[in-house]
């Protein structure tokens, strides 16, 4: 089934956040490596923002990265 | 809270800043203030001292820019991104960049400079994001009054510097209560909407049927009007409307909004002046009434006629056997009420006129 903008739009959100506040690298990856990757960093952040950790884009997850911040990273580098 | 790799901080405590540039948003003197303001949060807990030059390179460069401003760490136009920092270090360690892309304020509108200020110049100063939402390092921006710093914030900074050997007294913030922490006990509880909604020190925690984590969230982001502390609260399903009480004040509200002519006095329930405060509340959705527990006493409110009945205050302890004769908080669900009293949850049972089950109070947050 054809993926809907909204989920796109979501995933773009998703793995832009993820590059620049948890170190998600950017660029291609292999293929399957990289949803392995991307759902490694949804579980990183939703512990650090103690959410329940599903590794899934849920409402509350994409919710909390939409939300105004800072620009440092959380992961500390 | 949390550091950087290696516990990055400026080796004297002696640190110099600069104002590059301003933002057309607010009158000079009043970035000058709200800069040296969001300094004196850190100055006032540690030997830190912060001292203004106006040419050369400070330790603290700070400016304001749009988009790509010269660090390879674009901003993204409003919203989003606000601002960022560097930690201690020479160069760029220290410096401290605003979004002027975004409107800044010195109240609660849009975003307020001196409380982002006070976050990136923790940055500045060693301290990483915290995961406590309450601190000032937490990662997402939220307004809120008075000395912005957590007890979080205040032990992450101290390790790096030690205490202000002269401080003056200053009241921080209490850490997030933790869920899960055995002696927990609750400030109020009320059904919002089919959610749960339990009251904590300025957080509430969300229960939704289709949420199985709580969400922990300050009181002040969803309902800026009311207080940070909540006595009691309960929902009225006819009116739609859920009442919270703090001190000898009341408020309606209609989902997330204020509902007008509030606040209004306790005491135009029918309590006498002498009562202060609500210890919790509830209402009986099968009968339309609200108890009002106050000390070992409680009143009984008819919401039909918007009076107090007759025959009251009657003893807790005699009327509800078993629970004690103090509550905190209480709820209602199928003829069963849950009465609150420390950490402990009593289950009474309406029909059978008894405690039916004893639990630990944060047995409702899935602990």
């Amino acid at each position: 089934k054809p993926i809907s903008t909204e989920e796109k739009d979501k995933a773009v959100l998703a793995k832009k956040y993820l590059q620049r506040f948890y170190g998600m690298p950017a660029g291609l990856q292999r293929p399957g490596k990289s949803s392995d990757l991307m759902q490694q960093k949804i579980r990183e952040m939703q512990e650090f923002f103690k959410l329940e950790v599903t590794g899934k884009l849920d409402d509350k997850t994409v919710e909390l990265m939409e939300m105004a911040r800072c620009g440092v990273p959380d992961v500390a580098e | 809270y949390n550091h950087f790799p290696r516990d990055l901080k400026w080796k004297t405590t002696n640190v110099t800043f600069r104002i590059l540039n301003y933002t057309p948003d607010l009158k000079k003197k009043v970035v000058d203030r709200a800069v040296r303001k969001a300094l004196n949060v850190w100055s006032k807990v540690t030997p830190l001292r912060f001292t203004k030059t106006f040419d050369g390179t400070a330790d603290i460069m700070i400016s304001f820019g749009t988009k790509e401003h010269g660090d390879f760490n674009p901003f993204d136009g409003p919203e989003g991104l606000l601002a960022h920092a560097y930690p201690p270090g020479i160069g760029i360690g220290g410096d401290t960049h605003f979004d002027e892309d975004e409107t800044w304020t010195e109240d609660y509108h849009a975003f307020n400079l001196f409380l982002v200020a006070a976050h990136e110049f923790g940055h500045a100063l060693g301290m990483a994001h915290s995961s406590d939402p309450g601190s000032l390092m937490y990662p997402v921006y939220s307004y809120a009054k008075g000395f912005p710093l957590s007890e979080d914030d205040i032990e992450g900074i101290q390790s790096l510097y030690g205490e202000n050997p002269d401080h003056e007294k200053f009241k921080p913030k209490p850490i997030a209560p933790e869920k899960c922490d055995p002696e927990l006990s609750f400030d109020a509880i009320t059904e919002l909407r089919g959610e749960t909604i339990i009251f904590k020190d300025r957080f509430y925690w969300r229960l939704h049927p289709n949420m199985p984590e709580p969400e922990q969230t300050l009181i002040k982001n969803t309902w800026p009007e009311i207080p940070n502390k909540v006595d009691a609260a309960y929902e009225n399903p006819e009116r739609d409307v859920v009442i919270i009480f703090s001190g000898i004040k009341m408020w309606a509200l209609n989902g997330y909004t204020l509902v007008d002519g509030y606040p209004k006095y306790i005491h135009k329930l029918g309590l006498p002046k002498t009562v202060r405060k609500i210890d919790a509340a509830v209402n009986i959705r099968d009968t339309g009434k609200t108890l009002l527990f106050v000390d070992e006493e409680y009143w009984s409110f008819d919401e039909q006629t918007g009076t107090m009945d007759t025959g009251y205050p009657r003893s807790i302890e005699d009327d509800f056997p078993g629970i004690g004769d103090e509550v905190d908080a209480a709820a209602y669900h199928y003829g069963y009420l849950n009465l609150y009293h420390e950490h402990t949850q009593f289950e009474y049972s309406y029909s059978a006129r008894k405690v039916v089950r004893i639990m630990r109070a944060n047995s409702i947050l899935n602990c």
